[in-house]
């Protein structure tokens, strides 16, 4: 099982 | 004022026809270098960053640097009806509210004139980490195309391993399971059919099949195209536009539960 990381982390969006 | 020429509508219509279905609207970044623009999918899990080097451009003025606000569906259509090889100008007042189009057929016979109202668009430009990848894979964007199409019948997300022996793109689903293995490419006559892996770093990552299929219809832009993948990284997928810039996609990874 996997789920959809997002962009968040990569450009430090919080 | 901002004033940028191209000499062929084509690839304007190309990048266009690249980026619209993923991004509905967005801020055409102008300033002394070139329009930049970056836009993210609601959920966060794809970005389109363009660039577009102001030396690519037969005729490049920008005064200030302006954000334009634009729809890119309502910009896409009226490209669209530029002929290939007329040449365009966009053209905007420092506080302009519209951003102006002006099409010139070769024998300078024809010329059409369209203004597109400017949106306000709420993104800012994010500064995008240099990532360290451990992989980067070359090769032909119609391939790549193909191999995203073909597997996106078969399943939601697209495993894709990497080592020095090649890069397998697999997937499965609800009635089976495909994968399909390119091999780096031995000896090429033609440089742009190659299929090049660097491999610091084997690396397996899963990614959702309707994002590559999205990505890999920008194969117009370009005959090749690559993949760079890092761990704790998005794939990065680009394609470069010789002297006047990229279009790269973002995209991040699916994760283990």
């Amino acid at each position: 099982k996997t789920k959809q990381g997002n962009l968040n982390s990569f450009f430090g969006i919080k | 004022m901002f004033e940028a020429r191209v000499a062929q509508a084509e690839i304007l219509k190309k990048i266009l026809d690249s980026v619209r279905e993923l991004v509905e609207q967005g801020n055409l970044d102008c300033s002394g270098t070139g329009i930049s623009l970056q836009a993210m999918d609601s959920s966060h899990v794809s970005l389109v960053a363009l660039l577009l080097k102001s030396e690519g451009f037969e005729r490049y003025r920008c005064d200030r640097s302006i954000n334009l606000g634009i729809n890119m569906q309502s910009l896409g259509k009226i490209v669209k009806t530029a002929g290939n090889h007329d040449a365009i100008t966009l053209s905007s007042e420092d506080k302009g509210d519209v951003l102006g189009l002006m099409f010139e057929s070769t024998e300078q016979d024809k010329v059409s004139n369209y203004e597109i109202k400017l949106m306000d668009v709420d993104a800012e430009q994010l500064a995008i980490p240099v990532a360290e990848y451990s992989v980067c894979v070359r090769m032909p964007s119609a391939e790549f195309a193909r191999i995203t199409r073909d597997l996106s019948t078969i399943g939601d997300s697209v495993l894709i391993s990497c080592t020095k022996d090649g890069v397998q793109f697999s997937t499965t689903g609800d009635t089976g399971s495909g994968s399909i293995v390119l091999r780096q490419s031995s000896s090429v006559d033609d440089e742009k059919k190659a299929v090049v892996i660097e491999v610091q770093e084997p690396i397996s990552l899963s990614f959702a099949t309707k994002f590559l299929v999205q990505f890999s219809k920008s194969a117009a832009l370009n005959e090749s195209v690559t993949l760079n993948l890092g761990d704790g990284v998005p794939l990065m997928v680009e394609y470069p536009m010789k002297e006047m810039g990229y279009v790269r996609f973002y995209l991040a990874p699916k994760l283990s539960n």
